[in-house]
């Protein structure tokens, strides 16, 4: 028996928004200390690592590990019928080919359930080894958004430049060029809207817009992003995922040909 | 002009 109940259901909604432009399908792996999930998307190019820690949730069983198949656009398509203050609980039994959803008003006076088939998938898991990062930023969320749209405009790459004074994005085109530069934040009052720099070595690295603008969807789960770079790596970009756990995207730089 | 590369180069599979 698998069950896991979230108060703040709005989190399954917004991580569901997160993914499902980026992956069609994807296997949470559910087990006693939680759930992840770990897919690549189909060109091989980004990974989403997701993991979900069993105390986050306001109840939590699962007596046997459980490998779900997901089709996404399927479990978004239903996410999208639960309320933004609604409880939601997901639940399979232990052989099971769907899985239960729950959807509770706050006020409990309204109880929808539906219930979803999962698919067999074969997914290979990878081994991402533990990095120590040259720069790890950390900014709003909002601001890398707003940043990934702009410079979307100008070309298809974005040049990240990390020193330790800030952070640096430039974008290239037929129209001409652009910069972005974020300093470090002086002070930090306030938290969610500071810039900071934590760097062992400077980095410039490539990557598409694509990729980025996909991950940025993630936004309204975070304030914060946090995003960890060493040369020749693949970037991280990380949202927290508010008690439960966070979301990862890996995304492999683009190298001069 | 840049090409990109693929995850498979950095991540091995488990």
């Amino acid at each position: 028996m698998f069950e896991a109940r979230l108060v703040q259901g709005s989190l399954w909604k917004k991580l569901l928004e997160s993914i499902k432009d980026l992956l069609n399908e994807a296997i949470f792996d559910c087990s006693s200390t939680g759930i992840t999930l770990q897919a690549m998307d189909s060109s091989h190019v980004s990974l989403v690592s997701i993991s979900m820690n069993s105390d986050g949730f306001d109840t939590y069983r699962c007596d046997r590990n459980l490998s779900m198949g997901i089709h996404l656009p399927s479990l978004s398509k239903i996410m999208k019928c639960a309320g933004n203050d609604d409880i939601i609980t997901m639940k399979a039994t232990d052989d099971a080919d769907t899985v239960s959803l729950v959807f509770e008003s706050q006020n409990n006076e309204k109880v929808s359930d539906y219930e979803m088939k999962l698919i067999d998938l074969d997914t290979e898991h990878l081994g991402i080894p533990e990095t120590e990062y040259s720069c790890v930023v950390k900014m709003p969320s909002s601001e890398f958004q707003r940043i990934c749209r702009d410079l979307s405009q100008l070309g298809d790459s974005v040049v990240i430049a990390c020193t330790k004074e800030g952070v640096k994005f430039s974008a290239s085109g037929e129209l001409g060029t652009g910069n972005i530069k974020l300093c470090q934040s002086a002070s930090t009052d306030k938290e969610e809207e500071a810039v900071v720099v934590d760097m062992n070595e400077a980095v410039c690295l490539t990557f598409a817009l694509r990729y980025l603008n996909f991950f940025a969807k993630a936004t309204p789960l975070s304030a914060q992003v946090q995003l960890s770079m060493s040369k020749d790596v693949p970037l991280v970009v990380e949202y927290k995922i508010s008690e439960l756990g966070f979301l990862r995207f890996y995304l492999a730089p683009k190298i001069e040909d | 002009k840049s090409k990109q590369t693929s995850l498979m180069s950095f991540f091995k599979k488990k």
